[in-house]
C-alpha cells in the first residue's frame, strides 16, 4: 500500500513544487515506485519533470470527475520509478466546478484506489490556497508534509493551515497525520533565517524535520532543464538536502 | 479621482505583499494620499503594517457583502497619508460564498465608487490566484500591476495571467490596462536571474518597468517590525527601489 503524503501550505512561494519533485525523485532513486500528483492549476510540477502541456489530453481534474481514467492519465517521466498525474493550466476553473459534485472532498481519494498498490509513495503538490482541491488532497492523504519559508510571512498562515488539518481529521480523514514541518529556503548568514529555525523548532519541536533545506540556486535552475536537481547536479547541496529527506521519511516509517 | 492598481499574480512568492507595502508606502512618504486594500485572507499586508488581527472586526470582505460600512473598517496606519483597508485570516472560505451574489464581479468596484475621491492611490494586495476575489479588485482596477520574481517558474503562469486580463477586459472593465511587469528579487551574481531578466525584458518591451527590486533582506526583515522598508532602513536597496518605482509610475501618470 502506497503511502499518500501531500505537499501542502497555503503561503505561496514556499517551495511546494520544489519539495515535490525532488522529494518524489529521491524516493525513486532509492528504488521506491513513486507517482507524483500535481494538484495546481499552475502546473509546475508538470513542466518541471518534462511534461509538455500541450500533449496533456486529460489531467488530475478529468480524472476526479470521471471523464477520464486514472491509468491513461498517469504518464511516466525521464526518471526511473517516477511517474506524474499531470495538471494542466486550464484547471484553474475547475475548483468552482467541483462544488457541485456529490462527496465533492472524497474525489481524489476514491480515484487514488486503483493505483495505490503500484507505488510505494505517492506524493501530491498543492496550489497556495486552501480551496476544494487541496481539501481534496487532505482527505486522500495519509499525512501532510509542510513546508516553511525561512521568511517572516511564513510564519502567519501556519496557524490557519494547522486549523484547515484539524477540520479535515475530524470531518473527512481520522487518520490524516502530520508528516513534518520542513524548514526551506534557509541561508545560515542570514539573522532572519536563523531567527526563524529557532522559532518553528521551539514551537513545533519533534514536528520538525532534522533535515533542512537551504537556499541552493542549482534548485532553482533544475527545472528550466525539466529536471530534478538529482538528475541535474547530484553533488549540490539541493540534491544531498532532499536524498536526507527521503532518507529521513523512510527511516520514520520503517520504525513504526 | 485616486488611481487604482491592482497588484497581481497567480504564483506564489513573487513579492505581491512586498509590493503593494512597499509602493503604497512610497506613494505615501511622496505627499500622495493612499489607500492599500487587502485583498488575500492571507492579511500579510495588513500584518506587515501592524494591524492587530484580534482588532479586526470588519474586513473587507464584510464590506463587499453590505455588512459593514468602507468608512468604518479603514483604518488609519503608522505611516502618514497611508490608510488600509484589512483583512482577516478568516476571509479565506469567504470566495465561495461570494458566488451566490449577484453582480459578484463587481462587488469590489462599486464598494470603492464612495472612497476614490479621498485617494490618489488605491493599491489593491491579491492573493496567489485567479479567484473571484483577484477578479473583483481586475475589475475595480484602473491598472495591473505584475511582479515577477526571476526565477525560472515565474515565467510559466505570465500567459495565464494576460488570458485572465483579457478576460476581464472584454466583460468587466474595458479600460483596465497594464501599469507594468516587475522583475522582483533580482540576483545580478546568478546566472538564472540574468537569464529571466534578459527573457522578460526581450518578450514584454515596453511593459516592462526601467526599475527593479533587488533581493534585499531589509525587504525580509521590514514586516517583523511591521514597518515598510522606507521606515524601517530608508537607505537600504529594497527602500530605495521602491521610491524609485513610485516615482516611475508618478512620472508616467504625469506624461498622459
Ligand atoms: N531551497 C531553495 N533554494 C533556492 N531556490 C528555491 C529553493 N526552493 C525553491 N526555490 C525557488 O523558489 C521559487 C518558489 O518555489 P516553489 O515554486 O517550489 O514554491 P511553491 O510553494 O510551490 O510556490 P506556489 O505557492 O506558487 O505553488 C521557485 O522559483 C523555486 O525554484
Ligand atoms: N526583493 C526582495 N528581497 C528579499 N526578500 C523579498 C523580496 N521581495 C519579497 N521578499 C520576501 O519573499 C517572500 C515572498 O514575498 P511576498 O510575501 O511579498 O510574496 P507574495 O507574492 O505576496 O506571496 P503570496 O503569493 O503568498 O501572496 C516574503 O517572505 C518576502 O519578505
Ligand atoms: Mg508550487
Ligand atoms: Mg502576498
Amino acid at each position: 500500500m502506497g503511502k499518500v503524503i501531500a505537499i501542502a501550505n497555503q503561503k505561496g512561494g514556499v517551495g511546494k513544487t520544489t519539495t515535490s519533485i525532488n522529494l518524489s525523485a529521491s524516493f525513486s532513486v532509492l528504488e521506491h515506485p513513486t507517482l507524483l500528483i500535481d494538484a495546481d492549476p499552475q502546473a509546475n510540477a508538470s513542466s518541471g519533470l518534462g511534461v509538455d502541456p500541450q500533449e496533456v489530453t486529460s489531467s488530475i481534474y478529468e480524472v476526479m470527475i470521471g471523464e477520464a481514467s486514472i491509468r491513461e492519465t498517469i504518464q511516466k517521466t525521464n526518471v526511473p520509478n517516477l511517474d506524474i498525474l499531470p495538471a494542466h493550466i486550464d484547471l484553474v476553473g475547475a475548483e468552482l466546478e467541483l462544488v457541485n459534485f456529490e462527496e465533492r472532498n472524497h474525489l481524489m481519494r476514491r480515484i487514488l484506489e486503483e493505483v495505490r498498490n503500484d507505488y510505494e509513495y505517492i506524493v501530491i503538490d498543492c496550489a497556495p490556497s486552501l480551496g476544494l482541491i487541496t481539501v481534496n488532497a487532505l482527505t486522500a492523504a495519509d499525512s501532510v508534509l509542510i513546508p516553511v519559508q525561512c521568511e517572516y510571512f511564513a510564519l502567519e498562515g501556519l496557524g490557519k493551515l494547522l486549523n484547515t488539518i484539524k477540520i479535515v481529521q475530524t470531518n473527512m480523514n481520522a487518520d490524516l497525520c502530520i508528516e513534518g514541518i520542513l524548514l526551506t529556503m534557509y541561508d545560515n548568514r542570514l539573522r532572519l533565517s536563523n531567527q526563524v529555525l529557532e522559532d518553528v523548532r521551539k514551537h513545533f519541536k519533534n514536528f520538525v524535520f532534522n533535515t533542512v533545506i537551504y537556499r541552493n540556486v542549482r534548485l532553482s535552475e533544475a527545472p528550466s532543464f525539466q529536471k530534478p536537481v538529482l538528475m541535474y547536479e547530484a553533488t549540490s547541496k539541493g540534491a544531498v538536502n532532499y536524498l536526507n529527506l527521503a532518507r529521513e521519511i523512510i527511516q520514520k516509517q520503517q520504525k513504526n
